[in-house]
């Protein structure tokens, strides 16, 4: 049996539009633990990687592992149907081929359940290995949003170059050049509005900006973005989801033809 | 020229 409780419906759709213009399909993998889902892009340029952990839950239960591959187009129907702040549960039997998905309203009056067949999805999982990464930056995730729209203009890749100074994004085209600087922030009143870089050598990379684009589809998951950088490896940007996991995507570099 | 993130990650 497996039964996990969310107290409102709103993170859960966040996080369904965080993952569905990348994803049409994926497994969410349940134990003790929490949910996982790691897949990648239809076109295996990037990976998205989903960690709920259990204690971030109002309710969780998993007496066996179990994993219930879930059409994405499929559930963001079903939770277009939730009130943000509807309670929300999923349900699924041991060796079950479908979930139920159910929304109650806060005074328990309206209550609405959705069955949802499962699939069986022969994905590979894939390790991702330790990285000592050479820059961290911390910075608030409706500016990284509003760069990579903004830059998204002039080109189909973003050059990132990370030193102790800042952070450069640039993007050159038919039009010209375009570049966006951003420098640490002193004290902030907010640690939300700040621009942190933890750097042990300066890197320059280049990564296309549609999936750039998409990921930014997290930012109102949380309001701090973390890119990580190293040279020749994935870039990752995590965006945190408060008291319950976090939301990675990694994406590969594009490198000289 | 963009590479596959699976160039970097290996299946397990």
């Amino acid at each position: 049996m497996f039964e996990a409780r969310l107290g409102q419906a709103t993170i859960l759709k966040k996080i369904l539009d965080a993952i569905k213009d990348l994803l049409t399909e994926g497994t969410f993998d349940c134990s003790d633990s929490g949910i996982q889902l790691q897949a990648m892009d239809n076109s295996h340029v990037s990976l998205v990687s989903l960690t709920l952990r259990s204690d971030g839950f109002d309710k969780f239960r998993c007496d066996r592992n179990i994993s219930m591959g879930m059409n994405l187009g499929s559930m963001a129907k079903i939770l277009k149907c939730a009130n943000n702040e509807d309670n929300v549960t999923m349900k699924a039997q041991d060796n079950a081929d479908t979930v139920t998905i159910m929304f109650e309203s806060a005074n328990q009056e309206k209550v609405s359940d959705y069955e949802m067949k499962l699939m069986n999805l022969d994905q590979e999982h894939l390790g991702i290995p330790e990285t000592e990464y050479s820059c961290v930056v911390r910075m608030p995730s409706m500016e990284f949003a509003r760069i990579c729209r903004d830059l998204a203009q002039f080109s189909e890749s973003v050059v990132i170059c990370c030193t102790k100074e800042g952070v450069k994004f640039t993007a050159s085209g038919d039009v010209g050049t375009a570049n966006i600087k951003l420098a640490q922030t002193g004290s902030v009143d907010k640690e939300e509005e700040s621009v942190s870089i933890d750097m042990q050598e300066p890197v320059t990379l280049t990564f296309a900006c549609r999936y750039l684009n998409a990921f930014t589809k997290a930012t109102p998951l949380s309001t701090q973005v973390q890119l990580s950088m190293c040279a020749d490896v994935p870039l990752v940007v995590e965006y945190a989801i408060k008291d319950l996991g976090y939301i990675r995507y990694y994406l590969a570099p594009k490198i000289e033809d | 020229m963009q590479r596959g993130i699976n160039t970097y990650f290996k299946p397990v």
